[in-house]
Formats: C-alpha cells, structure tokens, sequence
C-alpha cells in the first residue's frame, strides 16, 4: 500500500496546477523511491517529468509499484477542498480502484478525506537520454516568465542563443521584432537573483512561446529556473523542488525558416 | 514558416 504524508498541501496543489494545462490523464507511479510522474502533451512537443522524492515526504511507505492513474481536471476539483497549509496525505491499497487524499489543518481539528476514482490509463514511459548540455543557465523563474509573455505578444516563436556574451532571447513577428539579453550576474544578497550561465559551445535554437508559457506555471514552485540546451535537441525547464525532488519539461525545437 | 518538431523524434519508447 501507499501512504504519503506531505506538511503542506500547496507543494502538490501547485506542481497539479502547473501541468493540468499541458497533460490531461496521467500515472502517478509510485514506488519505495517517491512518487514519480511522466507525460506527453496531445501533440507530443513537450514532456512533464516530476520526481517527488520519498524525502519529500514524512512518512513516506509504499511497499510495491503502484500506478495512480489520475485524471488532473479531478485531481485539481479535490484539491482545491484543501488549504495551501493543510497536511496532506495520499493513501492507496495495492491494486487500488481510488486514491485516497485525507487533508488536516494544523491549526484545527479539521480532517477532510476525499476519494477519486482511478482510470486505467495506457501511457508509454520515454526514455531520456543523459545529456551533457551545451549551456545551462540559471536565472530567477520570475524574469523567464516575464520574457516569455512579454515576447508572446509579438510572435509565437522565440529564439534562445547562448554565447561567451550571454543569452539572448528574440522574436520577431507581424507588428516588429524584440529581444531581452541577460548576462551572468551575483547578488550576493539576493542569491535568487543570480543569473548563471554555464557555456561549452554556442547555442541557438527556436522553440514555441505557447509551451514555454505553460512551463512558467510552475514559477511559483521555485525562485530560479534553469534552462539546458544543445543543438538539436529538446529544450529542457527544470524547476527544482526540496529533497531532489523536481518538475522537468522538455520541449522539443523548431526547424527551418 | 518554422516546423514544430515531435518529442517522439528525440526521446525514444521504452
């Protein structure tokens, strides 16, 4: 059986509401490791990968692979009957037909328990490869969200180009063109602030400002963002979570002019 | 015009 117990619902309340968007239906599998997740949106250009590791959770017990496969429209209807700060927890048997989501206020004797049906969902599992990239950059999630609306209002696509000078990101559409650069930059008092930029070779690829906006849903989750790209290859948005646990996006580039 | 690439073309099934 599954039993997770998170301190606060808001974690699980905001990595659901951040790819409710994006992917509809999906499989919660979890196992003794944590609580892990994998999915395509309908057109298959982008993939959610979250990891919520067993430490992210107290007590945390599952004794045999589980898959929950879970409708987020549902998911997100239940959890929204919880407070940010209300402890929740996910229980489930071994061949479950529901999930069980209990929430309780520390502050009261308040105890809420829901149960949503499960759905036997066919999801293929990738495979993603490990992948030296040739930029990553960190930088605070807040500013790449603004970069991304800001340039979705001249076009639907933008261009991220990492050089030795930092990274640009451009669009250009029907009304003029834009761009933002940013530099490697310490604010030693504000370390959330910081930009990094870590460059083995050059970089230039066009991705899809619809999707990259989606992906910013998950800024709340953490102050910074990191950004990994190689040529030719699917862009990868990383928000790191507490305890290793993460929420991973990979979009897949553009081609051609 | 620009062409939208699959994740499939990358990321192979398990």
């Amino acid at each position: 059986m599954l039993e997770a117990r998170l301190e606060q619902a808001n974690l699980l309340k905001k990595v659901v509401d951040a790819i409710k968007d994006l992917v509809q239906d999906c499989n919660f599998d979890c196992n003794d490791s944590g609580i892990a997740l994998q999915a395509m949106d309908n057109s298959h250009v982008a993939l959610v990968s979250m990891m919520l590791k067993s430490e992210s959770f107290s007590p945390f017990r599952c004794d045999r692979n589980i898959a929950l496969g879970i409708n987020l429209t549902s998911l997100t209807k239940v959890l929204r009957c919880a407070a940010n700060e209300d402890i929740l927890t996910l229980k489930a048997e071994d061949a479950p037909d529901v999930v069980n989501l209990v929430f309780e206020s520390a502050e009261s004797d308040r105890l809420s328990e829901y149960d949503i049906k499960l759905m036997d969902i066919d999801q293929e599992h990738l495979g993603i490869p490990e992948t030296e990239y040739a930029a990553t950059i960190s930088m605070p999630s807040a500013e790449f969200q603004k970069i991304c609306r800001d340039l979705m209002a001249l076009s639907e696509s933008v261009s991220i180009e990492c050089t030795k000078e930092g990274v640009k990101f451009a669009c250009s559409g029907d009304i003029g063109s834009g761009s933002v650069t940013l530099r490697s930059h310490t604010n030693v008092e504000k370390p959330q602030l910081n930009v990094e930029i870590d460059l083995s070779e050059p970089v230039a690829l066009t991705f899809s400002l619809k999707y990259l906006v989606n992906f910013c849903k998950a800024s709340g989750l953490s102050e910074q963002v990191r950004l990994c790209l190689s040529n030719e290859v699917p862009l990868l948005v990383e928000y790191a979570l507490s305890n290793n646990s993460y929420l991973r996006f990979y979009l897949a580039p553009k081609i051609g002019d | 015009s620009t062409g939208q690439k699959s994740i499939l073309g990358f990321f192979s099934k398990k």
